[in-house]
C-alpha cells in the first residue's frame, strides 16, 4: 500500500532504537516510512507481478502459449510476440474481468471483441488511415443521423467494412487486401453516386448492383455527361 | 508483419510499458 501524505504528517517523528528487529516506534511516521514500500508508481507489468495470484496467472499463461505456439495463428503469434501488449491483455481480464484460470483467461482473450481482437483492430484501423493518408486517397465522408463521419471516425462505412474484413496482419497479404477493399469502396462508391445522381426518376433499388457492373463494365466510360443517356439503356 | 501494422503495434507496446499507475 502507498502512504496517504496527510495521514503520514498526522504521526509524530520518535527516536531509532537500537534494537536490531525494532529500530522504529510504531506509533511513529519513521516506522511507516521504512516498512511500508516506497511509494513508486508501477507500470502494467510491475503491478501484474506485485500481486501472487496474477503473477502465477501470468506465468501459466506464458508456459501455455509456449507448449501451443505451433497451433496459433499468425495473428496471434504476433500480437503475443509483444510483451506489454499482452501484459495489458493479461491486467484487464485480471484486474478489470475478474478472471484468473488459465482456460477461461484464454478464451477471453481470444474470442471476445475487448481481447485480442481490440489489439488487432487497433493496428489495421490505424495502418489503414496511414495508408489513405500517405496515398492521399479521398474518401468522402458521411453523414450518419445529420452527423459527419470521417475515415477517421470508427462509424465510417469504409472503416467498418475493413474491421469486418478480417485481415491478416501478415507482410504479403495486409496491404493487398486492404488495397483491394480500399479500391472496392472507392470504384463502388463512384459508380453509385453516378446512379444516384442521374437524373431518370427512382431506380428499384434491386437494380443498383447491376448497373454498377454494367456502368464498370461499359465500353464508353459512364461520366455525369452521359449517365442520362445510358442508364436506361442498360 | 506488414511494416505499418508492426510500427503502430510497437507504438502501441511502448506507451502501454512506458505508463505508471498508482496501483
Amino acid at each position: 500500500a502507498s502512504l496517504n501524505l496527510r495521514e503520514a504528517l498526522a504521526k509524530s517523528i520518535y527516536a531509532k532504537k537500537t534494537e536490531i528487529d525494532e529500530r522504529w516506534d510504531k506509533r511513529g511516521l519513521l516506522y511507516d516510512l521504512v516498512h511500508t514500500k516506497e511509494n513508486k508508481l508501477s507500470n502494467i507489468s510491475d503491478i501484474i507481478d506485485q500481486n501472487k495470484e496474477s503473477a502465477n496467472l501470468k506465468y501459466e499463461y506464458q508456459e501455455f502459449l509456449k507448449e501451443n505456439w505451433n497451433f496459433l495463428s499468425n495473428n496471434q503469434k504476433a500480437i503475443f510476440g509483444f510483451e506489454n501488449i499482452s501484459d495489458y491483455l493479461l491486467a484487464y481480464a485480471y484486474f478489470k474481468k475478474g478472471i484468473s484460470e488459465i482456460n477461461a483467461l484464454n478464451n477471453f482473450i481470444n474470442n471476445r471483441k475487448d481481447g485480442l481482437a481490440a489489439i488487432i483492430n487497433y493496428a489495421v484501423i490505424s495502418a489503414a488511415r496511414t495508408f489513405i493518408q500517405k496515398e492521399s486517397l479521398h474518401i468522402h465522408s458521411v453523414t450518419i443521423k445529420k452527423l459527419p463521419y470521417t475515415y477517421n471516425d470508427d462509424e465510417h462505412p469504409l472503416i467498418q467494412k475493413i474491421i469486418s474484413s478480417n485481415l491478416s496482419l501478415n507482410n504479403f497479404s495486409f496491404s493487398k487486401e486492404l488495397n483491394k477493399i480500399i479500391d472496392n469502396y472507392i470504384y463502388n462508391g463512384k459508380e453509385a453516386k453516378l446512379i444516384e445522381h442521374a437524373d431518370i426518376g427512382d431506380i428499384p433499388a434491386e437494380y443498383i448492383p447491376l448497373l454498377i457492373k454494367y456502368i464498370k463494365n461499359s465500353p464508353i466510360p459512364i461520366t455525369d455527361l452521359n449517365v442520362n443517356y445510358f442508364l436506361p439503356l442498360f | 508483419l506488414d511494416p505499418t501494422i508492426k510500427k503502430h503495434l510497437t507504438d502501441l507496446d511502448t506507451l502501454l510499458g512506458k505508463h505508471v499507475f498508482n496501483p
